[in-house]
């Protein structure tokens, strides 16, 4: 799903 | 102290080399030559010394992309340290304007190409305010051995007054 990826991508960066 | 050198984990002290890491690792090979230009390095610059140039980079308080790598300044606060209402001896976070908590949002569903691409757009919002922080459009291809999606794209759209 793409979002679901957009959404762990981000929220790797952002260290959660 | 030895995990320093390892990688692979949260690190560093800002917790962001394991998404960059996820970040290169998930992109085309075109998408990695942006990011590798965008920091100057060679494209056999290897991994560690291209995540921590992008570090440091992205980590300027006067980096718009800053954003993504969360709290990244010196008002950096504890992971306890959340809006009760009753902290009185830290000053506020939300003060700095390179510190910036966001929500995600997709206002719409996925565009589906035929070529195993596709496209979404993702909005940040102030987690305080909901004002909308930064609109991205994200093209996506599909991997064709295991059809993980990779990113081959970003577009990046500011609505930030200092940027």
């Amino acid at each position: 799903d793409p979002c679901e990826f957009v959404t762990a991508i981000l929220n790797e960066l952002r260290g959660q | 102290d030895a995990d320093e050198k390892k990688g692979g984990r949260n690190n560093n002290e800002n917790g962001n080399d394991l998404g960059l890491r996820v970040l290169l690792r998930a992109s085309t090979p075109e998408w990695r030559n942006v990011m590798h230009r965008s920091v100057g390095a060679p494209l056999d610059t290897d991994e560690d010394s291209v995540i921590a140039v992008l570090r440091s980079s992205l980590g300027r308080s006067n980096n718009q992309f800053n954003i993504l790598l969360g709290k990244t300044t010196k008002d950096v606060l504890k992971d306890g340290d959340v809006n009760d209402g009753e902290s009185s001896s830290s000053s506020s976070s939300s003060s700095s304007p390179d510190v910036f908590e966001y929500t995600i949002s997709f206002p719409n569903d996925a565009v589906d190409y035929d070529d195993g691409m596709c496209w979404i757009e993702c909005r940040l919002r102030c987690a305080t305010n909901d004002d909308l922080l930064v609109a991205m459009g994200w093209t996506l291809q599909k991997r064709k051995e295991d059809g993980a999606w990779l990113i081959h794209s970003i577009d990046w759209q500011d609505f930030r007054d200092q940027f």
